[in-house]
């Protein structure tokens, strides 16, 4: 799932380096995807507050994918309508300090939901639909595993 | 040719699963 999914994020013009799970451990990358699908909601003033100059410092790591979440959650709930389920939610401490690819693969599921659900998701539905077919498998894998279980 | 025949149907899944997709309006409670 997570190498998949780092293949799609590739798709992005992020200026954060997303080549390996190691790039990603620290939500500037992320962040910027997120500006990226919906600039109204992840806004300029949002993305400001991700530290970019992270190093290794996991407790900064740990700060940006604490808002990289909660920027998502808040999407899914006052955009979306829909709450995210407990068994999809990631691990952060898991990402920030051992850079989990498990449970990075689960936060890069939940940015994967709020492109192929956002207003400009036919243009990320069709960038999806260029990729190889064996990722594409995996990203709808992900897509039914979201819709499987959405609560509305 | 099975094989073809199998790469079709894997493609055929993909694009029936991503057109749906696209087709399924967007989720805002606004």
């Amino acid at each position: 799932l997570c190498d998949s999914l780092i293949l799609w994020l590739q798709t992005f013009n992020t200026a954060e380096s997303c080549r390996e799970v190691q790039d990603l451990t620290n939500g500037v990358a992320m962040a910027q995807v997120l500006h990226e699908i919906d600039a109204a909601w992840f806004d300029n003033a949002w993305l400001s507050r991700i530290k970019e100059d992270v190093g290794d410092n996991w407790r900064i790591k740990a700060s940006n994918l604490k808002k990289v979440l909660q920027g998502i959650t808040d999407y899914y709930h006052e955009f979306l309508g829909q709450q995210i389920s407990e068994d999809l939610l990631p691990d952060l401490n898991r990402i920030s300090e051992h850079s989990d690819p498990v449970e990075l693969g689960r936060l890069l599921q939940l940015i994967l939901g709020c492109a192929v659900n956002c207003e400009k998701k036919q243009e990320h539905i069709q960038v999806i639909m260029t990729l190889e077919e064996s990722v594409q498998h995996v990203v709808m894998a992900a897509i039914q595993e979201l819709m499987s279980k959405e609560i509305v | 040719d099975p094989s073809m025949k199998a790469g079709a149907t894997s493609e055929g899944v993909l694009a029936n699963f991503f057109n749906s997709l696209l087709s399924k309006k967007t989720g805002s409670p606004s």
